[in-house]
């Protein structure tokens, strides 16, 4: 399903350069369950911001699906990101001014096949799964930091996305929260998608089919490179 | 140090009432290290919020070093939490338009007797403790999540505050990071600070000397209720 080739990320700041991905080279089967771990600064968010097509690498290619996202321009990578792609961001990205069940109804928006109950219901049926039945109307300032987080992940699944990319989705839960949205993935997981997690939780890593470590940008372990 | 009494928050969206704080009484002495451990949403960055003078319990007394925190008004708290208190946030709360070195340097920015100079050197060893001597000029969107976190707490730690309250502080941190951070407390810990930790993460709350659990508001375990 995903296929890196000599992929590099390189910020400049001035004169300086931060080399955030360095000769990145990775393949992921379709419907693989994939961990990311490494060290703070080590480049996992970047590493998956490009998975996501959220950023473009500054050299090399990345193929999705067949399609060659590193050459697309915004409109193609957003078309891309809204059919097949849900994120959860290490910061949550939520909408400040909207409640819980509208944050998670957003992505629902872009499919104007689906009829507006339809939505609503999904939207809700997605929070009671994370355990938020009782927090539809807060606002993001009106929640928990743990409920915040749980918000950004009913927001990435409530589309049931082929590719699922979560970016420490448990790193404000405790452990009983934080096993049950393992089982959300796990399940996503067991219909046939694609998961790609990055964490610092050793048991959620432990949880994934393949386990790819990184530093200074580069992979330098990968529990799976075979497959 | 310090004394909880009867506190309650209450929180009212209308006709409904989220009970985050209810009858919670306790007794921290000086120089303790304590940690608050519960489920996402029991009221741990509440109650941190409450000793941290950042919010106003809806019911109840707190006495912090002897003064009656809860009638004091906005600037009776500020300035207390300014002379006394380092904190660091769930979410971090950085200046977006600062660099790293800028935002350590904030809370020494409110002691005129430290001049420029050595407010500057503070800050840089500050970050330098933290592991990001080489992120001085970054601004927070320049930075991982785990190393926003680490200005975070070099920014709480830049004043050798009486009372250091830290809300996650490991939750973005890979667990060689997070022990790093761990031993920055326990050295503040050691020259007599009070140290007062909400941690999802069973290890970091096994080194401190007192664990708290909360749920649904109320604090139901307390392994140092006689202390
Ligand atoms: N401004 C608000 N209005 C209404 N309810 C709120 C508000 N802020 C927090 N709450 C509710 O108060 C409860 C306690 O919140 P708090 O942030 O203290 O939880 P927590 O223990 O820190 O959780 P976490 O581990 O997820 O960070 C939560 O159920 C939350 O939904
Ligand atoms: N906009 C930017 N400009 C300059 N450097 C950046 C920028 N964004 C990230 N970096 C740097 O790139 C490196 C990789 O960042 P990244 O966010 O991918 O790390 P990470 O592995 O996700 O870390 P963490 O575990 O702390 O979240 C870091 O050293 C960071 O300082
Ligand atoms: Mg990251
Ligand atoms: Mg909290």
């Amino acid at each position: 399903l995903i296929l890196l080739e000599g992929i590099g990320r390189t910020y400049r700041m001035g004169e300086v350069e931060v080399h955030a991905l360095r000769g990145v080279a990775l393949s992921l089967a379709r419907g693989s369950f994939t961990a990311i771990v490494g060290a703070s600064g080590s480049g996992k968010s970047t590493m998956l911001n490009v998975l996501g097509c959220l950023d473009r690498p500054t050299s090399g290619r990345y193929v999705l699906d067949g399609r060659e996202a590193s050459s697309m321009d915004r409109d193609g990578r957003a078309r891309l990101r809204g059919e097949k792609i849900g994120f959860v961001f290490q910061s949550f990205h939520l909408l400040g001014r909207a409640s819980a069940l509208e944050n998670v109804e957003l992505p629902l928006l872009y499919r104007p096949e689906i009829p507006t109950r339809e939505r609503r219901e999904r939207a809700r049926e997605a929070l009671d799964r994370v355990g938020l039945a009782d927090r539809l109307d807060h606002r993001p300032t009106q929640l928990s930091g743990g409920q915040q987080q749980r918000v950004a992940i009913a927001r990435a699944l409530v589309t049931r996305p082929a590719l699922l990319l979560a970016d420490e989705p448990t790193g404000n839960l405790d452990s009983g929260s934080g096993t049950e949205i393992l089982a959300l993935l796990a399940a996503l997981h067991a219909e046939g998608g694609t998961v790609v997690l990055v964490t610092h939780d050793a048991a959620v890593a432990a949880s994934a089919q393949r386990r790819i470590l990184m530093r200074d940008g580069r992979v330098v372990e990968d529990s799976g490179a075979a497959a």
